[in-house]
């Protein structure tokens, strides 16, 4: 996965992904495909959640999965997360959770309350810090003001680390794949490089979702796991989604 | 570049999304939170019911190849909601279940398959 948080020039907030599933799940060799992720490309939904015929929040989701990998409270945040792999890990939270030590949240569970109950960047970002987890994860988080976006790296028991937007610094944006940002990717499955080498071609002035599209267009950012891109824009409200392929020549992940 | 690790140069243009990289775009479903859990997700899953039970199928034949005898099909469809989870999301999935086509079990697995993959 590749998650993107960026502020333009004006302070507009874009926040955009590619959800990339299916590793070592099979691979159809006649289509040079990943079998789950083809499984998984139909299943893809964007969801309007209401009450009292209010939009509460939206997402993009794969139907018959309840909880949140991406998502907008419009308006207020957006949030997206990416699997974090560490030796410790969702099988030591499963272990405990099925021993009865139950004080731990589902990842995805988590997100679906944040974007169902908080209702602010700030509240978002502390729940999502302090919550004990079942398993690690990165949480990409945007806001509703300038400044406003973050990568939150966490382990099951603690936020390891927090990197957010400066624009003092020139950094604005924050870029997350599936590697704690103070590392190194694993050089077979960089695509931090190309994705911050186009962020950085793209310039603070040019970004927008037009743009974070192409981004998210490039290999290998673009690879044969991804199923679907999703875009949004927090002062719009506005979530859009799409399928995706991956032409070959393509990198398997 | 035509050798691995198949990067390109920074693409432009790409937007609006057309070409072989595109699809296709995603349908809208409204969830009302104010029904109860059984009628929530009725439309979306009666219209994506087909394609859920390829995907399920699809990871069944995994476990099958893992595991040819079927065992962890079994763990899977027997004790996995039972020692799983929580009151609140269950009720939402075994409204999911209620409608009559997969196993609940599989679709719990399909929902916590986030920490399970990091095994």
């Amino acid at each position: 996965c590749t998650s993107i948080v960026a502020e333009d020039n004006k302070g507009n907030l874009f926040h955009g992904r590619n959800l990339d599933f299916g590793l070592f799940m099979g691979w159809d060799v006649k289509n040079k495909s990943w079998i789950i992720s083809e499984k998984l490309k139909p299943l893809v939904v964007n969801l309007d959640f209401k009450r009292n015929n209010q939009t509460v929040f939206k997402s993009t989701n794969f139907a018959g999965y309840v909880g949140m990998l991406t998502g907008i409270k419009p308006h207020i945040f957006t949030l997206t997360m990416n699997e974090r792999f560490s030796l410790d890990g969702g099988y030591i939270g499963i272990l405990e959770w099925i021993l009865g030590k139950r004080d731990g949240m589902w990842m995805s569970f988590l997100t679906r309350s944040v974007l169902e109950n908080a209702h602010s960047y700030e509240e978002a970002k502390t729940r999502l810090a302090q919550t004990k987890l079942l398993a690690p994860a990165y949480f990409i988080l945007g806001g509703n003001q300038t400044g406003q976006g973050c990568i939150i790296t966490r382990s099951r028991l603690l936020s390891i680390d927090m990197l957010e937007i400066d624009l003092k610094l020139g950094r604005w944006y924050v870029l997350e794949t599936n590697y704690d940002h103070w590392e190194e990717p694993l050089f077979l499955d960089d695509r931090r490089t190309p994705g911050m080498k186009c962020m950085n071609q793209t310039t603070q002035k040019n970004i927008s979702l037009k743009t974070m599209y192409d981004v998210l267009s490039t290999k290998p950012v673009l690879n044969k796991l991804t199923t679907y891109t999703t875009l949004m824009q927090v002062s719009e409200g506005k979530l859009e989604s799409y399928i995706r392929d991956c032409p070959n020549p393509c990198m398997p992940w | 570049q035509f050798i691995p690790p198949y990067t390109e140069d920074c693409r432009t243009e790409m937007y609006p999304p057309n070409g072989p990289t595109f699809r296709g775009a995603v349908s809208w479903y409204t969830v009302d939170l104010d029904l109860p859990p059984s009628k929530r997700w009725t439309a979306l899953i009666t219209d994506k019911k087909t394609d859920l039970v390829n995907m399920i199928q699809a990871i069944k034949d995994l476990a099958y190849a893992f595991v040819p005898s079927g065992r962890l099909i079994e763990l899977v469809d027997i004790t996995l909601v039972s020692v799983i989870f929580p009151l609140t999301f269950s009720l939402n999935l075994y409204y999911i279940f209620l409608i009559p086509f997969c196993n609940l079990g599989e679709v719990v697995l399909f929902n916590i398959f986030y920490e399970v993959f990091t095994v």
